[in-house]
Order: structure tokens, then sequence, then C-alpha cells
């Protein structure tokens, strides 16, 4: 149903659209506009409802072009499939996790899974040196080495419970909730009022919610 | 206590001001 290369939404089945609101935090309704602003990003570069890591780069930091860690790994994340391309049940999927309402464990999950980067199943101190230098950069700020290294320092002495230079998951786990402000990033107050944000699915709905 | 070492930011702290980390973008445009 959700080969949007062909079907335009009117087409989609209700059952699949109800699928996606079943299986997710959205109403039907909801997941309509979400398909609205999936059709603006998925057409902004190549027009072929889907959305490229170039369409994803402009979406988030308003530049198709330039490498960056945490957007390949955001594009990673949201590709479940792995093909190079996000299609719509991919995009309802990984945004659920970002809903006001969905579990935490889910956002802690996630948030986990952005981190490690080589996908070790741990947040080794390599990666996290590597994402802060990242973020430096992006920011055209400066930090002395010896600055930077008591940062992760004091990050890893908090972290990693067991002192193996790793944060597990369950580490993560007992870290964040320690620490809930570094999930911030993990929800998405506009996800609640979708509809009023992308009205213009109210012509191509299937269903009144 | 007595100790002047400055309040360190949180690495993740610091990771999560990333844009690319922010998807607020999807919607701001």
């Amino acid at each position: 149903c959700f080969d949007c290369r062909q079907n335009s939404p009117r087409t989609c089945q209700y059952v699949d659209l109800a699928r996606l609101a079943h299986d997710s935090p959205f109403s039907v309704n909801e997941v309509e506009a979400l398909y609205e602003l999936f059709k603006k990003l998925s057409c902004s570069i190549i027009d072929d409802m889907l959305i490229h890591k170039e369409e994803l780069r402009l979406a988030l930091f308003q530049a198709p072009y330039g490498e960056n860690i945490f957007l390949d790994r955001v594009f990673d994340l949201f590709d479940e499939k792995k093909n190079g391309v996000i299609e719509f049940e991919e995009f309802i999927h990984a945004l659920s996790v970002f809903h006001p309402n969905a579990p935490i464990e889910e956002k802690i999950d996630f948030a986990f899974r952005l981190y490690d980067l080589r996908q070790t199943g741990f947040i080794e101190r390599e990666e996290v040196q590597q994402m802060v230098a990242t973020i430096l950069m992006e920011s055209d700020m400066t930090l002395s080495d010896e600055l930077l290294n008591l940062i992760i320092d004091k990050t890893f002495a908090d972290a990693d419970s067991d002192k193996d230079g790793k944060i597990s998951k369950a580490e993560w786990k007992a870290y964040v909730l320690k620490h809930p402000s570094l999930l911030k990033n993990m929800t998405l107050p506009y996800l609640k009022d979708v509809t009023t944000a992308f009205p213009s699915f109210i012509f191509n709905t299937e269903v009144e919610d | 206590k007595g100790s002047d070492s400055p309040t360190i930011i949180n690495a993740f702290q610091l990771i999560g001001m990333s844009s690319f980390l922010d998807l607020s973008g999807f919607f701001e445009q």
C-alpha cells in the first residue's frame, strides 16, 4: 500500500492507515497528516516519495551537502530495511519513538543506538570523543584537550558503573534515568498536534477520527 | 568542599546540542 511511488494516499486501504495508527501513538488522521510532511520531505530533492539522506540533511540542517556522523546515525535508525532510503512506514515507526506519549524505554533504546556509532552494543569512549569533537566543530566551539578529557572522564565516572571503559545499555538506562534531560531530543512536542500543522491532510483523508 | 574546579557539562549534554539530533527541523521549514 505504501509503495508511494505509484499510489497516492487516497488509494491506500483504510486498514493500512489503521494498522500504522494501531502500531503507533498516532491516530489515523495524524498518520495522514504525517503523510503530508513525508510528501514534502521526500520530494525536496528527488521527487520519488522516498526520503534520501540528502533530503534528511536538507530538512534538519537546511543544506543538502556535508558529512555528519549524527545525520548518518539518524538516517540509519530510520532506514529499518537498510536500503538507503526512508519509506513512509519507516518514517512513522521512527517518529513514534519521538511522540510525547511514547514509552520512555523506547526513547532510551533509540538514544543508545544513536550514540553506539559502531553498533557494538556499547557506547565506547572513542565514540563519545568523536561525537563531542563533531558537535564542537558544528558549533564553532573550542575547548582545550584538558577540559575535553575532564568532561569525558567525568561522564564515564558517572555512567560507566562497572568501570570497563564503555557504557552498556543497562548502564545507559540507569544514567539517563538519573539525568532525564539527556532524553530531551527524543521528544517532539510537535507530534501532539500534527493535524493542525498539516491541515491539508483533510483533502485526502479516508476517515474522520 | 573547597574545590575551585568549574561546573563540568556532561558529554552527552554537549552532544545533544547537535542540530542533526534536533528533529524539530522537520516541522520548522
